[in-house]
């Protein structure tokens, strides 16, 4: 443990609890993609079916509350507040993530077992699980300052891994080329958002994309 | 080369 990913899950941690309470707190999902918190719900099950797999109580416990937490989520946006889900908005066609990313699972993977496989598929699907949600806003040309907060601190998360595996390969010489490579398209497809949540949302402005 | 027990990143 370094403190890049230290920082880094406590961000990806932060971003669900932002997500949560938003919802929880004004009672609606509005300008969320039930999509990619299905993707995500998809994503922390098929990753942590390693589970029983013991690796530390720390591990343990951020898995328990990130697979609780995306079905708590997708829960909130499908069952209890339904009504203020905006599917209209929601239109991204999640089979050209799942599909391919399953596929190129099967084909490029450490080990052709069914626990590796699925790992590498949640990796997969976990580095474009986010494209819903910015299709989303880049559709509806806006997002609320608190869902601008969330997307920014679920970015920063991978970002910061990044780091942590600079500094793992430096100092552990361990690294994981599936993980590096995914992180970094994760990461990348964040860039946009990053610089108009840097120069608009910091500044006290609501993000809105140019007309 | 990385086995299912080295995952140990979140």
């Amino acid at each position: 443990m370094n403190i890049f990913r230290l920082v880094g899950d406590l961000s990806h941690l932060l971003a669900i609890i932002i997500l949560l309470l938003k919802i929880w707190k004004t009672r609606s999902c509005a300008g969320i993609s039930g999509k990619s918190q299905i993707l995500f719900a998809i994503v922390y099950t098929s990753r942590y079916l390693d589970l029983p797999n013991f690796v530390s109580m720390y591990n343990t416990l951020m898995k328990i509350v990130f697979i609780a937490a995306s079905y708590a989520t997708v829960y909130l946006i499908y069952m209890k507040f339904k009504a203020t889900y905006d599917h209209n908005h929601d239109t991204f066609r999640v089979e050209f993530l799942v599909l391919p990313s399953f596929v190129l699972a099967l084909l490029i993977n450490h080990d052709f077992t069914v626990l590796e496989v699925l790992w590498t598929f949640s990796i997969y699907m976990e580095s474009v699980a986010i494209l819903p949600q910015l299709f989303m806003v880049s559709k509806t040309g806006e997002a609320e300052s608190i869902t601008s907060h969330y997307l920014f601190a679920l970015g920063s998360y991978r970002a910061l891994y990044i780091l942590n595996w600079i500094y793992r390969y430096t100092t552990e010489d361990h690294y994981d080329l599936i993980a590096i490579v995914a992180g970094i398209v994760q990461t990348v497809l964040y860039c946009d958002f990053f610089y108009l949540y840097i120069t608009k949302v910091l500044k006290g402005k609501k993000l809105q994309l140019p007309a | 080369k990385s086995t299912l027990s080295s995952h140990d990143e979140l």
